[in-house]
């Protein structure tokens, strides 16, 4: 699922910045 | 390599310029979209028809009930110290003169204060407001209050300089609003050169007096609708990033800037999209919203109907302060989401276009943000918008191509990206 149930992702913000970084 | 073939199809590529092109058949075609008028209704179903041939998705209309006023004939003459003939706009939701007109002597004040200071001397006359330009938000006061304040003092009509940065003696029009329990009067925006002139008459000790006819008239509401088109997600189609600008102007014009700019780089975002291949996680709502120049009426209504799904709203965005020269994304959001965005807007790095301001808003969204969505808004250069903002000078002669190619290109890689990613955008 896109949010987590409790609403806080579980992901660092390292891992999401690498994620966006993909998209360059 | 998403964001770069992006930015290419539409800066550099096969469809640079097409949100220009697209805007320009529209508004040569249609021209203005006052609420109520027929020219909102036309433009309605050609942009039904345009998203449906486009390819786009669960292309619909959902109705909305929105005000109808129109201006009718109006004119102004200063018959003392000199005759002279004033170019004017009534302000929406105006009710008109008697017939015959109104003859009254001027007071000219240049605040709300000033105003307070000589009630006195308002009653029976003609109250014009020169106040300076102090910026939009501030300034606007005098057009949305004017007339009530003017009324509570014994005024019989109100006369207000236009809001604008700059002006070549054009009146701008734009919505007023009436207060329970006070008289209603006649109110009009006159220009920054006839304002300031009365405000020189008067200090001069010259009488001035000014005839006023206008024939403004409220009629019942009626049908309008809000036109949705999307790009449905691949693995969250519940979930949605919305990308919006209002189809509706004023009746001068041919509202190219305010806000024919925002709504074709809005549908411009999810024509990228598509024509790339790309099919994003969550959904990619495109809204034209109907009758935003009266109070965000066809917004409010959305909101209403669809609220009960805000836990799926990852991101609303709208595009109604111009599509010149972008300088960033106003944003407001949680401190993670903010972050996210930063990094999302680095995307940008070839459009030189990375900033993120604070402020995320726009009359049609504001709904979510203040209920916790997070919201953007294309921040552009600003320098012109007011120059033209709400006035006959609102063509497609004051767009730019070029500009409106860079402004679609951030609004499409910021909405795809946050539609494509993993999570939904973190909230407070």
């Amino acid at each position: 699922k896109a949010v987590f149930k409790n609403g806080v992702s579980q992901r660092t913000f390292r891992e999401i910045k690498e994620e966006i970084a993909n998209y360059e | 390599d998403v964001a770069k073939a992006i930015i290419n199809l539409a800066v550099y590529g096969k469809y640079q310029n097409r949100s220009y092109e697209r805007l320009g058949l529209l508004v040569d075609t249609v021209g203005p979209r006052l609420s109520g008028s027929k020219n909102l209704e036309k433009a309605i179903q050609i942009m039904y028809q345009n998203l449906q041939q486009d390819g786009l998705e669960n292309v619909h209309l959902e109705q909305v009930r929105i005000p109808h006023w129109e201006r009718g004939e109006e004119s102004a003459v200063m018959l003392e110290p000199r005759i002279h003939k004033m170019a004017i706009l009534g302000l929406g939701s105006s009710i008109g003169t008697p017939p015959g007109g109104i003859t009254a002597e001027v007071l000219v004040v240049a605040s709300f204060d000033e105003l307070q200071r000589r009630a006195s001397e308002a009653r029976g006359k003609i109250i014009v407001y020169n106040q300076p330009y102090t910026g939009y938000e501030k300034t606007v006061q005098y057009r949305v209050q004017g007339a009530v304040e003017a009324a509570k003092v014994g005024a019989v009509a109100s006369l207000i300089q236009s809001v604008a940065s700059f002006s070549i003696y054009s009146p701008h029009t734009g919505i007023q609003k009436y207060q329970d329990g006070v008289p209603k009067i006649p109110t009009a925006c006159i220009t920054v050169e006839d304002a300031e002139m009365m405000s020189r008459m008067a200090s001069r000790g010259n009488k001035i007096v000014i005839h006023l006819e206008m024939g403004a008239k409220t009629y019942p509401d009626t049908d309008s609708f809000n036109t949705v088109a999307e790009i449905t997600g691949s693995m969250y189609p519940e979930e949605v990033v919305l990308v919006s600008g209002h189809l509706d102007s004023w009746d001068v014009g041919q509202g190219a800037l305010d806000d024919g700019g925002g709504a074709f780089i809005s549908w411009e975002a999810l024509s990228l999209v598509k024509d790339l291949g790309l099919r994003p996680k969550r959904t990619l709502r495109l809204v034209l919203w109907t009758a935003e120049e009266q109070g965000g009426i066809g917004a409010s209504q959305y909101y209403e109907l669809h609220k009960a799904n805000i836990s799926k709203y990852s991101l609303v965005m709208e595009a109604d302060s111009g599509t010149f020269l972008p300088t960033g994304l106003q944003f407001t959001g949680s401190d993670k989401a903010r972050a996210i965005m930063k990094e999302v807007m680095n995307l940008l790095q070839p459009l030189n276009v990375t900033k993120v301001f604070s402020n995320g808003e726009g009359t049609d969204i504001n709904f979510w943000i203040q209920a916790g969505v997070p919201g953007a808004s294309l921040r552009d250069d600003l320098y012109k918008y007011f120059f033209f903002h709400h006035s006959h000078g609102d063509t497609m002669t004051v767009m730019d191509p070029k500009q409106m190619n860079v402004a679609a290109a951030v609004w499409a890689v910021v909405a795809y990206v946050v539609a494509d990613m993993d999570e939904m955008l973190p909230r407070s």
